[in-house]
């Protein structure tokens, strides 16, 4: 049997939020030491989402035999909808589950709300993905990361990170014109999460497609740091940290004709 | 701008 409680289902809300553009179908791995993990990667096959929902995540978390739910995340996007934000969000599942119990429960009023969703036989396959050696780290607030994204899209499809010891560099070209943006490393003592760390073993210089950008920071309201690690000719990584665990994307880059 | 990349070339399937 799978009961996961979570203290908010925001928080649950919010991980749906900024995964089911990109995929629609995926399996949700469930272990007692695990929590919750998922591995999906979108049609076109050039996103791929890594979700590592720790027990950490949850209040309560028991799971009593590895289980898979496949799961369809427009479905559970339309219950998720129907709890508040932080409402109790109870998870539940029997072994070998035909439907996933969803249960909300206010935290002030005597008020329980339960949903059923229909369980997907889905065949996924699984990318193995290595530990790579990766030639810069970037870690930055991701709202300025966000706010890039979203505003060089308008510009270009493409967006270039150029990183450098000194900097990083987002730079876009369109046919109206080109615009970057240059970031210095910094820290900040009062708010941490505002500091930009650059760790640089090699410069890289990769372009990747601003649609897939804008699909990623999507899970800026997960984390207020992002975490992005850069391989010449390689998959970017873009990470965002959850209470326990994370929400990863790989993205393949662009290259040149 | 560029031809984009597939992640099959990188990751194996398993």
């Amino acid at each position: 049997m799978l009961e996961g409680k979570f203290d908010q289902a925001s928080l649950l809300k919010k991980i749906i939020d900024s995964i089911r553009d990109s995929v629609k179908l995926c399996n949700f791995n469930c272990s007692q030491n695990d929590g919750i993990t998922v591995q999906a990667i979108d049609d076109s096959r050039v996103l791929l989402i890594a979700l590592k929902m720790d027990p950490g995540c949850f209040q309560e978390f028991r799971c009593d035999r590895d289980m898979v739910l496949g799961l369809d995340l427009e479905s559970l996007g339309k219950i998720l909808k129907q709890g508040n934000n932080e409402d109790y969000l109870t998870l539940i599942a029997e072994d070998n589950p035909d439907s996933l119990l969803i249960v909300f429960e206010d935290k002030k009023k005597d008020r329980i709300s339960e949903f059923s969703l229909k369980l997907m036989d889905i065949d996924s396959d699984v990318l193995t993905i290595d530990d790579m050696d990766n030639d810069c780290s970037i870690t930055m607030p991701s709202a300025d990361f966000s706010k890039i994204a979203r505003d060089f899209k308008t510009m270009s499809e493409s967006l270039q990170i150029i990183v450098t010891k000194e900097s990083v560099k987002f730079k876009a070209e369109g046919q109206i014109g080109s615009g970057s943006v240059i970031f210095k490393p910094h820290t900040d003592l009062d708010n941490p999460d505002e500091s930009i760390k650059i760790d640089m073993n090699q410069p890289v210089n990769l372009t990747f497609g601003a649609k897939y950008l804008n699909d990623i920071v999507k899970a800026s309201t997960l984390s207020s740091t992002i975490t992005i690690k850069l391989t010449d000719k390689a998959p970017a990584l873009f990470e965002f940290k959850l209470p326990s665990g994370y929400l990863r994307y790989y993205l393949a880059p662009k290259f040149e004709d | 701008s560029g031809t984009q990349g597939r992640l099959d070339g990188f990751f194996k399937v398993s």
